[in-house]
């Protein structure tokens, strides 16, 4: 059904449909592609209907394009932030043994202070990645284990600082307001940072999705996204919602457990993978 | 909201005059929408549908003086029904110990409710002992340990690179010999479409002698929800779910499209990051906060 050209009849409409809803696009972003994916059909009379989403989706998640790269800052620093559980420490990981195998100075800060062996779990991602590790102090919150991340990258003059911090729900006012907290101190030890707030989101995530990016957005302004566990049958199409009403891009995509398991974003690979 | 969404639909019903089938078809589309917006899986919410509209254009609605109303209250009724009703407790099996193992997809939650578990058992004055057959995380058994202290769970671990299978049988046989009442196994995150790894996780449940296996769920999952639930029962059989995660405010429509597709009870949500938060499944909250 999902090849076939010209006019569209109710049981290909519902089986496109049915593709969209089962990659979590939602029934909002859904509709809303389809009849876009129709006008264009219109249009163009040699466009098939999957062809036809592809395009609107690789154009939706291509209209801002994103890179996880370092800017011409000194350090430039980043921050990994999300909900619970949906790849953060890993991801650090992955992204800090890329930047090291371009040949930049980078360092790990591991300011997730409260999950039980959170800072053990950094300390083998550093040392795969063969990069150095700022961990907290005896009792110190994540404030302070970023103070002394940056200090320390400003001493010794590292290029890239990658700050993994505590998975935290959306909903706890508290968690949110420590996040605020860890932004200014950035802000206060190196102007202008942090450079880049990378928002995690688990592919497996379902409309719950755009509460989650609009509410980390309040705390700290977000750059970009990064999708994980696309290595699994899950599509990420939550994420088109949050490109669509919030414009935040994704720039990097999560695509399994080991070290080199990640990718810059590609928005036609991402729009073709929705209806495979 | 989709109890606002259904006293809008209610209200148009009312506000039509005569009732058709045809007019309760309609009001029931938007029922699907609600029920997608909450995550439900697309399949489980045409099926929950079609119950409805069963019951939605019989007399019950077309005789009624508020058959909006009417169509709200039957929508609630077949969520609650699917749900489940009976609470359902952690079935204790009559050997020592009773074995539990977790299973799930990678940041599930498995660990932590290792830790939940241990302590609401504890509560009930059970000894439980805690084994870590993950041996693919890194410090993931160091994150369990931690939590057995906290939870006051007897920690077994096994020696430096011992494989999955030796880890089950070994923390089966020392919870044996310590006479535990629970040995809660806790696993490494896995896909369901990665056949090494469910061959390895039928592996644990046949050398722990495993009792009840739980599929531990991030309550904010979308349509993965059936799909790897089908997959983790049919393959390696799951006992009873659980799901995570739901201090947060995802509708958790996730925990209708799991019963549907395996079948087996919720018996517990994860409700928080600490020990405590961890409460038996109430499916009239649950389902009222499906319907929003
Ligand atoms: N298959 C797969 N698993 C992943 C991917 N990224 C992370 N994981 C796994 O997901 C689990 C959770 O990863 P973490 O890095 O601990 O997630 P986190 O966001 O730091 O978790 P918290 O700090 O507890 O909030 C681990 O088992 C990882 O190995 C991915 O891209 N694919
Ligand atoms: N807010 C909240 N966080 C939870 C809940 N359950 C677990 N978490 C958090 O979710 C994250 C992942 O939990 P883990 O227990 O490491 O998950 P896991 O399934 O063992 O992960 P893997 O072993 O990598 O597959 C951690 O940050 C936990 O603190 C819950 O009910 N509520
Ligand atoms: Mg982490
Ligand atoms: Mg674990």
């Amino acid at each position: 059904a999902l090849g076939r050209r010209g006019a569209i009849d109710e049981a290909t409409r519902a089986a496109l449909e049915e593709a969209l809803l089962a990659a979590d696009a939602g029934p909002a972003a859904a509709e809303r592609l389809m009849d876009e994916a129709e006008r264009r059909m219109r249009a163009d009379p040699a466009l098939d209907l999957r062809h036809a989403l592809e395009r609107g989706v690789a154009q939706l998640m291509g209209a801002t394009r994103a890179r996880f790269t370092p800017g011409a800052e000194r350090p430039w620093v980043a921050l990994l932030v999300g909900v619970n559980g949906v790849g953060k420490t890993t991801l650090a990981g992955k992204l800090a043994a890329g930047f090291a195998r371009d040949g930049r100075s980078t360092l790990l800060v591991a300011a997730d202070t409260f999950r039980a062996a959170a800072t053990e779990q950094l300390e083998v991602w550093a040392s795969r990645a063969g990069v150095e590790l700022v961990r907290a102090r005896d009792g110190a919150d994540p404030a302070a284990v970023v103070h002394d991340g940056l200090s320390a990258a400003l001493a010794r003059g590292h290029e890239v600082v990658l700050v993994d911090t505590a998975g935290r729900l959306h909903t706890k006012r508290n968690l949110m307001a420590e996040l605020e907290k860890v932004g200014r101190v950035c802000a206060r030890l190196v102007p202008g940072s942090p450079h880049h707030v990378l928002l995690v989101l688990d592919a497996t995530l379902g409309q719950n999705g755009l509460q989650q990016a609009r509410e980390f957005q309040r705390a700290t302004p977000i750059t970009s996204l990064a999708i994980t566990k696309l290595d699994g049958t899950a599509r990420g199409g939550a994420v088109l919602a949050i490109a669509d009403q919030l414009k935040l891009p994704v720039s990097v995509v999560g695509l399994g457990e080991g070290l080199d398991d990640w990718q810059p974003f590609d928005p036609e690979a991402f729009a073709r993978g929705l209806f495979e | 909201a989709l109890t606002d969404r259904l006293q809008g639909i209610a209200k148009r019903l009312t506000g039509q005059g005569k009732l058709t089938p045809e007019n309760i078809r309609e009001s029931l589309r938007d029922v699907r929408r609600a029920l997608l917006e909450a995550d439900v899986e697309v399949a489980v919410a045409r099926d929950l549908v079609a119950r409805v509209e069963a019951r939605a254009v019989g007399d019950e609605v077309l005789r009624s003086l508020t058959p909006g109303q009417q169509v709200v209250g039957i929508v609630r009724e077949e969520l609650e029904s699917l749900l489940g009703h009976a609470p359902v407790t952690l079935a204790g099996s009559p050997h020592v110990p009773t074995v539990v193992l977790l299973a799930g997809l990678q940041g599930s939650g498995k660990t932590t409710f290792a830790g939940k578990l241990a302590r609401w058992l504890g509560g009930r004055d059970k000894r439980v002992m805690l084994a870590s057959a993950d041996v693919h995380r890194p410090a993931a058994i160091d994150q369990l340990a931690r939590l057995a202290g906290m939870a006051e769970a007897g920690f077994w671990r096994a020696p430096e690179g011992a494989a999955p299978e030796a880890i089950a049988g070994g923390a089966l046989d020392e919870a044996r010999r310590r006479g535990f009442d629970f040995l809660v196994l806790d696993s490494a995150g896995r896909l369901q479409i990665d056949e090494p790894m469910m061959a390895e996780l039928e592996t644990l449940r046949r050398a722990s002698r495993a009792h009840q296996v739980l599929l531990v769920m991030d309550g904010m999952t979308g349509q993965e929800a059936v799909r790897v639930g089908r997959a983790f029962a049919g393959r390696v059989g799951v006992d009873g779910l659980v799901l995570t995660k739901m201090d947060g405010d995802a509708r958790g429509g996730a925990a209708l499209s799991l019963r549907q597709a395996t079948g087996k009870p919720i018996l517990f949500l994860g409700v928080g990051e600490k020990l405590d938060g961890l409460e038996a499944f109430d499916a009239a909250r649950i389902a009222g906060r499906i319907l929003g």
